[in-house]
């Protein structure tokens, strides 16, 4: 465990805490693509599956509990909590998310490390997260909306990225050169799309703040 | 499978 790695998966979680607090606190989740989030659970589940069969450590199963759980009870709240589902932008939020499944399925089918359940599963997860934005970006872009997408909830997912790609950079040094191609690529598409969303972000915030100014 | 390289992260 190096301190990129630690930074990355603290910074990724609190992005999540973020959201989820922001939705709780609010009761209103406009302008959350409740698919991405869909999305995002769906990748947790996928690439947690060795959390009963596989102790890698206390820390490593905690996480992989928080991760789910929190992702899990975003999604419940945009589903199930009666005044929050309510303010979701369903008529907007139309993202078909069900095509990234079966590509990023596929894909994992033909490009995985071994075929095995668990592997495809694992690519799967890796493929899917990096597309699981999309349905996101596509919202802000449509809505402009930034009201539940708080500047911290961007700058940890943007924070979570770069430590992480700092991590793949320090283990290809120390740890020798695995072929981690998977990730790497993945990882890369993933950076790209959040740089596009952080660029949306970016104008829907400096509209507000024009909108907010007094006339 | 968590011995594959990148297998062991979050």
């Amino acid at each position: 465990m190096n301190a990129f790695r630690f930074l990355g998966d603290m910074t990724h979680l609190f992005s999540v805490l973020v959201l989820l607090l922001k939705i709780y606190a609010t009761k209103t989740c406009s302008g959350v693509s409740r698919k991405t989030q869909e999305l995002y659970l769906l990748v947790f589940v996928a690439r947690y599956l060795d959390l009963f069969t596989d102790y890698i450590s206390l820390y490593n199963s905690v996480m992989k509990i928080v991760f789910i759980t929190s992702s899990a009870a975003i999604v419940w709240y945009m589903r199930r909590h009666p005044q929050v589902r309510r303010t979701y932008d369903k008529e907007q939020d139309t993202f078909r998310h069900s095509v990234l499944v079966a590509a990023t399925f596929v894909l994992a089918l033909i490009f995985n490390d071994r075929f095995t359940f668990r592997e495809i599963c694992w690519a799967f997860s890796i493929y899917l997260e990096a597309v699981a934005i999309l349905p996101q970006l596509v919202l802000l872009q449509r809505c402009r909306n930034v009201d539940n997408l708080t500047g911290q909830y961007v700058f940890f997912l943007g924070a979570y990225r770069a430590f992480y790609i700092l991590n793949w950079i320090y283990r290809y040094f120390t740890e020798g050169h695995h072929s981690r191609w998977i990730p790497w690529i993945a990882g890369l598409v993933q950076t790209g799309l959040y740089a596009d969303f952080f660029y949306y972000y970016f104008l829907s915030w400096k509209n507000n703040v024009k909108l907010e100014l007094p006339a | 499978s968590s011995k594959l390289p990148g297998h062991d992260e979050l």
